[in-house]
This record gives C-alpha cells, structure tokens and sequence, in this order.
C-alpha cells in the first residue's frame, strides 16, 4: 500500500482495492472506510502509516468473539454439527476436529450422516479407520436423520464425550434440503435436549459474495455457532468472514490449512488480518 | 435495481441533456459496484469499466428517452460479448483413444463432472471410459467408481502404489482393444501454488497429450478465480473451463474473470449433483445472472 504517502483519494483507493480483492464486498469496504475516515478526523490521525494500523484494528475488532456456545464440560456428549454447501471441506474438517479432540485423550464418535453422496459414507470411514476413531455409519439411501438418531442413543449408552455429525453438501437454495438439516435438528435434539450444543457452517476460503447468502440462509435454519473456514492455505485471503462477521455477528471459530488430518488450528483474528496486508 | 439506479442519475441531469462528469462518474461507479458484488474481479471490473465507457456515455445514450436501459443494454452486450458471445460446441478429435483431462482447486465439482461428461458423451455416440487418477482423497476411486455404475459406463481406478501417469497410460494402452474411444481422467484437486501438485499435472500433459484440458471451477469462487485460472493456464495450459454449482445463487462473476484473463471457452455448466445435470454454457444468460 505504501506507507508515508498523502491521505488523500488514491490512498484511500488503494485501501479499498486490498478489501475488496480480499472478498469484504463493497457494503463492508465502504462501511469501513467510511468509519476509517470518520476516525481519521476525529483522532487527527496524519500518517499513513497511523490511518493503516487504525484500519488493521478496526478489523481485528470487527472479527473477535466470546464464545457463547454452551460450556462443553456441561454437556455430554457434546454433539457438534458441520453443515455447509457442496465440497467445502466438511468431511475432512470433522475428521480433523475428531482428531484434534482425541489427542486430548476425548473419547468421540463420528456419525456419517451424509447418506446420499457416492461414497460420502466410505470417505468418513477412511478418514476414521487410519485415526483408530468411531464412526456409525449406515447404508447409502438411509434417513439421515434416523441415523444420527441412532448415533446419539450409542453416545448416551458407550458415555462419549463428542459426537461429531457430518451432513451432505447442499445449496441453500434448495429449501427441502435444509428442510431435512432442520427435521436432523429436530429428532437430535428429542433424543439430547440441546443438542446439537454447535453448529459450525464450513465455508470454504474462496467463496465470494455468495458466502454471505450462505450464512444467512444456515443460520436462519439452524443457528449456527461458528465457521469452520478451509483452503486459507491456498491464495484466497477468505475476508468474507468479515462481512459475515459485521452483518449476522457469526464469528470463525476453526482455521483449515491443508488436507492432512493435522492441518486445523483456532481462528487467530491478529494473524488473519496481517495476512491480509501481506 | 440496476434499471432505476442509473434513471436516477440520468433525472439528475442538470444541464439540459448533456451529462456532466459527475454524472458520468457516478453511472460507471454504480456498474461497477454491480460487477463487484457479482464477484468480477477488481482488476477485471475496472478494464471491463473502461471498455464500455465510451459506447455507455455516447450519443445515443445521451439523446435516449430512458439512458439508463440504454447503457444497461450496452453493458449486458459487452458482457455476452467477453463471455464468449454464443454457448460454444465441444469438438473433440478423435485419436485412438482421445483423451479430456479434468483439473482444479480441491472440491470444485471434478469427479462429479467427469461423470456427466462421461453421460454426456455417451450420448453423443463416444466409448467414454472414466479414469480414476485421484490417489490422495480418502474413497476417491469409490466415488468415481459409483458415478461410473450408475450410468454403466466403464470406470478403471489406480491400483495400490499405482501413480497416476501408470494408471492413464496402462488406461490409454489398453482402450483400442477393450473399444473404448475417449479417456476422461479425474485428478486430484490441488492448489495453484502447489509447485509439487502442479508439476504431476505437467507430467501428466506431457506423456499423455491431452485432446482437452478443463479447469473446473466453482461458479462462487471470488477475486481469487483470476489468480488461479492465469496460473492454471501458465503453468499447464488450459483449453477450456467448466463452471459448476450454477443452480445455487452465485452471482458468477468469476466466469468474466476467467474470460478476460485467458480468453479460453467456458464449455459447460454444471447445475446440479445429479450426472444429468450438465449444461452447455450460455454466454447471455450469464451476462443477465452476473447483472442481477
Ligand atoms: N487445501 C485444502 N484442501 C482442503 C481443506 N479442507 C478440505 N480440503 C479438500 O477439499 C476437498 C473437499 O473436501 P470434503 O471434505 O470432501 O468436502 P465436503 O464439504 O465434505 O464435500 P461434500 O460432502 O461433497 O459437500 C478435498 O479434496 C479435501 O482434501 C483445507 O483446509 N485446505
Ligand atoms: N449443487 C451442485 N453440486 C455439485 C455440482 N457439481 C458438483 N457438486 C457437488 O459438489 C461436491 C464436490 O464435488 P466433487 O466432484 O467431489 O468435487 P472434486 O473437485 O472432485 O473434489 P476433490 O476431488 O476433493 O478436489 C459434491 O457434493 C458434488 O455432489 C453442481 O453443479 N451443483
Ligand atoms: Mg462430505
Ligand atoms: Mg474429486
């Protein structure tokens, strides 16, 4: 961006250019420019250098949560959804996440509930057998919904500490499918009241504007507790985390940054940012 | 709405009729903004901009009772015009066995496209056999192996520690004398960047010399579509693009940017998981969605 120059237009210009090559959007770059230039007058703020840190910050701000999501130590099991549009990344996030919770020495159970796609159900066993993890499977065709049923009574009667659920991709657009994401809700939560205690939309960080409709659209249906955002490892800065963020308040909770099953970390709003800028 | 925006820029004329610079700038910020929203890359929207500027802001614009559907109009032809003009036929020579190759980022719609290729082929008096060259994703010959079923086409996958050159080739060997006549070969999804991952696709062009290589592409990619086709297309070459998860609600301006950075046909759509859902690709509808 090239610091100690003029605040002025071009300036500005180029500020915008980074937010919006990032994917923000329009509606978030103009938003936060404008309050930047607000700032900017108001705290006579003169280097370009201060302007680019006051903007950085603003970010920062814009992506930290608190975690509202019902204490984990409360609730057992744990039921954690990955819900999301075709071929985000949510089969392999939630073998990462069943990992990660195993190092801790969790006991955990995968529930391949993704009963439609050719070989969703093979996938999810891959992933499980090469971990020594749990999964309940079912037969290709079979009720999604009957089968994370099922799942949760084995979680009750074994005492698993997390069940981790893994649904088919599906657009937004098509309202019997979330139809049936909303009825799975439903018979989980008669057999776990609260449950599921976390829904977590996997967006993948290449996605545009259309991630906004996204979220939109899962959190009306579901509620949704976090992002579980995959692919940062490739080019795509994923910054419409941030427009999601400023208009539905969904923060990003999980980080994937490759396809190994290590490749997860918590979402560090500092660093996201940075990256950004770089 | 796009129509009664500029309208109401074009009310606001102050001179009688003659568009002021202001007016000017403030009808091609709001195109602009369209494009953007519709995920146009900013580089791509800001050339895009200036290509219509002239003809947007010309006599007939001007002098037109309703300027604003008048440079809508413009600007919807220049669309179609660099998405390609009209939908584009796939021609492929045939070779004893050709071949298609299908590449892209991870979970853009690959296997399931070389799955309706294979359908789509079949229906146009092809042999097609599917080849299964993804030996890294967990069941991603399974997957291949149940499209490959359920439309009774032949599907070959990799065998334990078989690469996948060894698969394709052993694949291309064998198809005159099993009868069939066109290979579509799945590959494993990769990153742009991935030198490693990119150099196999390299190996794979060289010995196998594809008749057509397709980058898939997920029609809600945003700004980085530019990044990913220009590097595709430097790295490996490209000869045309297939744009899936169209029946979603993506606005799709990725397909403009893939158009303006390498001027390679957009071939097929993709509107649906089903292997039927396949569409060639319209230029003017997506000029129309890209709009709003
Ligand atoms: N580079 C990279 N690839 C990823 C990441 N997460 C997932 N992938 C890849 O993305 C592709 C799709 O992953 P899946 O887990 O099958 O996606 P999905 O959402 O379950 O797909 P559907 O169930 O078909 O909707 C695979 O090739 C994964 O290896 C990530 O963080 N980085
Ligand atoms: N709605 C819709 N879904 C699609 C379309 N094309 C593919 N999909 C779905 O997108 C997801 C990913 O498709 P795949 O064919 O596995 O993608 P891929 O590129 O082979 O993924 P990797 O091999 O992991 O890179 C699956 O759930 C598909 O059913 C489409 O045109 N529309
Ligand atoms: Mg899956
Ligand atoms: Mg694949």
């Amino acid at each position: 961006v090239g610091l100690n120059r003029n605040i002025d237009r071009d300036f500005l210009d180029a500020l915008e250019e980074v937010l919006i090559t990032s994917d923000l959007g329009v509606k978030a770059t103009i938003e936060i420019i404008e309050d930047l230039q607000d700032k900017v007058k108001q705290s006579r703020l003169r280097s370009s250098e201060d302007i680019y840190d006051a903007l950085k910050n603003e970010l920062k701000r814009i992506l930290i949560y608190r975690d509202n999501s019902p204490a984990e130590t409360r609730c057992s099991p744990y039921v954690v959804t990955f819900v999301g549009v075709n071929g985000t990344g949510k089969t392999t996030s939630i073998a990462k996440f069943a990992y990660r919770l195993k190092q801790s020495g969790k006991r955990i159970l995968l529930v391949a509930a993704d009963t439609f796609r050719a070989a969703a159900q093979e996938q999810l066993s891959q992933w499980a057998q090469r971990y020594d993890i749990t999964v309940v499977n079912s037969q290709a065709g079979s009720d999604s919904a009957a089968v994370a049923f099922d799942a949760l009574e084995k979680a009750l009667a074994q005492k698993y500490e997390y069940v981790l659920v893994d649904t088919a991709g599906r657009l937004h657009t098509k309202s019997n499918l979330m139809e049936e994401l909303k009825k799975l809700n439903r018979v989980m939560a008669k057999k776990i009241p609260g449950a599921p205690h976390e829904t977590l939309l996997v967006l993948d960080a290449t996605t545009g504007q259309n991630g906004i409709q996204q979220a939109l659209a899962f959190n009306q249906a579901l509620n949704l507790t976090g992002i579980f955002l995959t692919k940062l490892d490739g080019t795509a800065k994923g910054g419409i985390v941030l427009a999601i963020k400023k208009e539905l308040d969904i923060p990003v909770k999980y980080v994937g940054t490759g396809e190994k099953i290590e490749d997860m970390v918590e979402f560090d709003p500092e660093e996201f940012v940075e990256d950004i800028f770089r | 709405q796009l129509t009664n925006k500029l309208d109401q820029i074009f009310r606001n004329l102050t001179n009688r009729g003659k568009l002021t610079p202001a007016n000017i700038h403030e009808t091609l910020r709001e195109i602009r903004r369209v494009l953007l929203e519709a995920d146009v890359n900013y580089k791509v929207a800001k050339d895009f901009i200036s290509q219509v500027e002239a003809e947007a802001l010309g006599e007939e614009v001007i002098s037109s009772i309703t300027p604003g559907q008048k440079v809508i109009k413009i600007v919807h032809s220049k669309l179609v015009e660099l998405l390609g003009g009209s939908a584009v036929s796939f021609d492929i020579p045939r070779r004893e066995p050709s071949k298609i190759m299908l590449v892209g980022l991870q979970g853009s719609g690959k296997t399931t496209l070389a799955g309706k290729l294979a359908l789509y082929l079949k229906g146009k008096n092809w042999s097609p056999v599917l080849v299964a060259a993804d030996i890294y994703r967990p069941a991603a010959g399974e997957q291949l192996n149940i499209l490959g079923k359920s439309i009774s086409i032949p599907t070959v996958v990799f065998e334990p520690g078989e690469k996948p050159l060894e698969t394709c080739l052993r694949v291309a060997r064998e198809a005159p004398r099993r009868g069939w006549d066109i290979l579509i070969m799945d590959t494993a999804g990769r990153l742009q960047i991935d030198t490693v991952m990119m150099a196999e696709l390299k190996q794979l062009k060289n010995k196998l010399t594809p008749e057509k290589i397709i980058l898939v592409v997920d029609s809600m990619t945003g700004q980085e579509a530019v990044a990913v086709a220009s590097e595709f297309e430097k790295e490996l070459g490209v000869d045309g693009f297939a744009l899936t998860k169209l029946d979603g609600d993506a606005r799709g301006g990725a397909a403009l940017s893939l158009r303006a950075i390498t001027m390679k046909p957009i071939l097929f759509a993709g509107v649906g998981e089903k292997l039927s859902q396949l569409e060639p690709f319209y230029p003017d509808r997506m000029a129309s969605r890209i709009l709003g």
